[in-house]
């Protein structure tokens, strides 16, 4: 293991740690340098199995997966000090964070080019992962499984078809939760969500029903007219701009209903997960049988 | 911050702490860290169906949703794995975890598909004990 990198004390945490943790960099293509927090099983790390963390955005940390969900301490509130977190997945597992692509949280890239892809992240993903085995060789034979979260739905096969390919590493499986596995049906489903959630009420289900629909078929994705497209609006409007977190539907949003400047900056992140309610536009001026009309 | 609804205040707080920066090694050119931060992101994929299929042959899946997200709802994700038309292995069912229901769970021949009962996006968050005990299943390949 890097000496270099073990993390020997952490400010908040009273006493000594509850199993080795590293923190450091791992590099990927040119001078991009991936962030890692590597935390040791807490039951048996010679035995137990290797997994990757990632959380999703795309461009949010997996920092906060290790202080609010999964790992061995969380932050209180005042910001300062940690709390052992008895649910950690360290209890059976030795476990990577790591913050990727470069330009999210920690992590890097001596050019500052912060312009990427979902192919050149898996790509970078795996260099790292690499020069992890690298650093720890301790960890190379071991079952490894790769997890994420969200957007993780993307970097998570994307990443395991990589590493399916090398024979060295003893890849057994992946986790996704709450993953983004399929936009089409992300953006349709959410709908009857919505209905069946009491989140849209019968007005707009009428609507929907109405413009959306034929012999009960619905195409809530490809609208086939404007009216049903501005029932979708509608929709969309309920879901994600009145102050429900989409989160957790049933709990609070942190903070109160969000301001309309936020929610502007929000619509970034809510293009990846959602298709536009955009109609098809009729094609104008058909030419039948030219190369061009292609 | 450019999540809605989720306050990120005291991990932001903590770890732009000189302190904390050095115990982890963080070169000073490294700015201050952000839970999210904006990229020129472009996404490739609008599916993961060809990844799965290239995987499940050989290596084991699981699919997971806490029941309260509408961000990745699990209907979507429940229809997503359905559509791989793997072989399925029984019915759909509920799991348990402390003698009550803590969702239900779908199996298919390499890839299973469950649900945490009132659990937002971030299970882990949301539900320690049952997504623990989830993990520990999936890793140790129980059911």
């Amino acid at each position: 293991q890097p000496a270099a990198d073990e993390i020997t004390s952490l400010p908040g945490v009273s006493g000594s740690l509850s199993s080795r943790q590293y923190s450091g960099y791992l590099r990927a293509s040119g001078t991009i340098k991936l962030h890692y927090w590597f935390v040791e099983s807490e039951r048996d790390p010679e035995n137990d199995p290797l997994v990757l963390w990632m959380n999703g955005g795309p461009g949010c940390s997996s920092l906060d997966g290790y202080l609010s969900e999964l790992g061995p301490y969380q932050v209180n509130d005042d910001g300062m000090t940690l709390r052992a977190n008895k649910y950690s997945w360290n209890q059976v597992a030795n476990v990577i964070f790591l913050e990727a692509p470069a330009g999210v949280g920690f992590s890097y890239s001596d050019d500052k080019n912060y312009t990427t892809n979902d192919d050149e992240t898996a790509e970078n993903n795996y260099l790292a992962l690499l020069d992890f085995f690298k650093k720890f060789p301790n960890m190379a034979n071991k079952p490894f499984f790769i997890t994420g979260e969200s957007y993780g739905g993307i970097y998570v096969p994307t990443l395991s078809v990589r590493v399916m390919a090398n024979a060295s590493i003893n890849f057994k499986g992946f986790a996704i939760g709450n993953g983004l596995l399929d936009t089409y049906l992300n953006t349709e489903t959410a709908v009857y969500y919505a209905y069946y959630h009491g989140i849209i009420g019968e007005d707009i289900w009428a609507k929907l029903q109405k413009y959306c629909c034929t012999n009960g078929s619905c195409s809530f994705v490809t609208p086939p007219n404007k009216q049903c497209s501005l029932a979708l609006m509608e929709t969309q409007d309920f879901t994600m701009n009145k102050g429900l977190n989409p989160y957790d539907v049933t709990g609070d949003c942190a903070g109160g209903v969000p301001s309309d400047s936020f929610k502007e900056r929000t619509r970034q992140v809510l293009s990846y997960f959602f298709e536009p309610p955009h109609p098809k536009q009729p094609l104008k001026n058909k030419v039948s049988g030219s190369l061009d009309s292609n | 911050n450019i999540i809605p609804c989720i306050n990120t205040t005291a991990e932001n707080n903590y770890l732009n702490r000189p302190e904390v920066r050095k115990a982890l090694h963080i070169p000073d050119v490294v700015p201050k860290w952000k839970v999210c931060s904006v990229l020129d992101y472009h996404r490739v994929y609008n599916s993961m169906r060809a990844q799965f299929n290239a995987l499940l042959p050989k290596h084991r899946g699981l699919v997971y949703n806490g029941d309260a997200d509408i961000m990745c709802n699990f209907l979507g994700d429940q229809k997503f794995v359905a559509s791989l038309k793997r072989t399925e292995r029984g019915e759909r069912r509920p799991w348990i975890y402390n003698q009550q229901v803590a969702g239900f769970v779908k199996d298919y021949d390499q890839v299973t598909f469950m649900t945490v009962k009132a659990a937002g996006h971030m299970v882990p968050s949301f539900k320690p004990g049952a997504s623990l005990q989830m993990i520990t299943n999936f890793l140790s390949n129980q059911p």
